[in-house]
């Protein structure tokens, strides 16, 4: 696999065939890139959600190839950070607002009634968010005395219909990822680079599991439960690059819930001479965006790069997000322009 | 990975762990 990798003609894009373009002439400066299923006059269809700093834009699809911008929310007084995914939420958009870290979650919303809209969810000092199914949102929030992991049961109205407290660990939570078919269980890294694991039933810290020294400030992504095993793919955007392993993007490790005990699984590297990466994971493929302006896209349980997009005429790249419900790959530029590839 | 490797593994670790966790 790594001889692949090193090879010149290793991989390219073929692997991802652009399907289409949308572009905002007033973004120019882009900070996030999703989808989100929106329900209306009885079907349900996926639509792009661009974000700037000071407004989130959704747009319809309206033939194959061509998207038209449907809604614009504006938010005036806090940045918008990034976009929140709610997996299988419709009609829904989360957005986490603030300056140098997330200060408030927002959710925009359309109803009949009251039209577009938008309401606070959560404010504070706010260190990790994630979406889960069945609208359901968890975040890590600190004080000077204690840090709160909080899961808030969203109502389709954009309100909150329910809030429950999860035990919280001593280090700070740094990132949660949901655990596949198991809807009671969560996973966290913290700033300790240990993984957690909540009863998000009970609100219980079930375990906590040193990831190891060899790969500080790990960022947990996904994770799978499987035969007694609890398989979590992080990223390393701060590990250095070694002559043995070259720079790794991911890691799927293995770990013993019983015993706290772990071991690396599969281990997908940068391609030959790039560095940097912000990462993104749907099912088992994950994507990044190097800081030579390419992004990269792997497959994890194969531990293979299976395509590179490189910087194209518009310049580097920015923004890769996957698209829910296996869409493809949503890749956006920074001068606004946005594609979306079939993988 | 061998069982040697990780302890003993079981499949209601999640059940188990709740049980024993507090509350």
């Amino acid at each position: 696999d790594v001889a692949e990798q090193l090879t010149p003609d290793g991989p390219r894009e073929e692997s991802l065939q652009l399907v289409s373009e949308l572009k905002d002439p007033w973004c120019s400066c882009p900070v996030d890139v999703g989808t989100v299923w929106w329900a209306a006059a009885g079907h349900r269809e996926l639509r792009v959600v661009t974000a700037s700093e000071s407004a989130v834009s959704l747009w319809q699809p309206l033939a194959p190839d061509c998207w038209g911008k449907v809604y614009t929310w504006h938010l005036t007084e806090l940045p918008v950070i990034q976009i929140v995914p709610l997996p299988d939420t419709c009609n829904l958009v989360c957005v986490a607002l603030g300056e140098l870290e997330i200060g408030e979650i927002r959710l925009l919303l359309y109803s009949e009634t009251d039209s577009f809209k938008h309401s606070l969810v959560k404010t504070g000092n706010i260190k990790a968010v994630v979406g889960l199914k069945d609208q359901r949102l968890v975040s890590s929030s600190r004080t000077m005395q204690e840090q709160q992991v909080e899961m808030v049961l969203l109502s389709e109205t954009g309100g909150s219909k329910d809030r429950q407290t999860l035990m919280p660990p001593e280090e700070t939570v740094t990132a949660f990822a949901e655990v596949e078919g198991m809807r009671e269980a969560l996973v966290g890294t913290t700033a300790g680079n240990s993984v957690v694991v909540w009863n998000l039933k009970t609100g219980q810290l079930l375990r906590k599991m040193h990831i190891g020294y060899s790969y500080p400030a790990s960022i947990c992504h996904r994770a799978y439960s499987d035969s007694g095993l609890l398989f979590v793919v992080l990223s390393h955007p701060h590990a250095k690059e070694s002559e043995s392993c070259g720079s790794p993007a991911f890691r799927v490790v293995a770990f013993n819930p019983r015993s706290g005990r772990s071991t690396g699984v599969m281990f997908s590297c940068l391609p030959p001479g790039r560095a940097g990466r912000r990462g993104d994971v749907w099912d088992t493929a994950g994507a990044a965006v190097l800081t030579s302006g390419a992004v990269a896209v792997w497959d994890l349980l194969r531990g293979h790069c299976t395509a590179v997009l490189p910087p194209g005429p518009a310049g580097h790249w920015a923004l890769a997000r996957w698209a829910a419900g296996g869409a493809g790959l949503l890749a956006g530029h920074r001068d606004g322009t946005v594609h979306l590839y079939r993988y | 990975c061998s069982e040697s490797d990780l302890g003993p593994i079981s499949l209601n670790w999640f059940e188990e762990l709740s049980a024993e966790a507090p509350p």
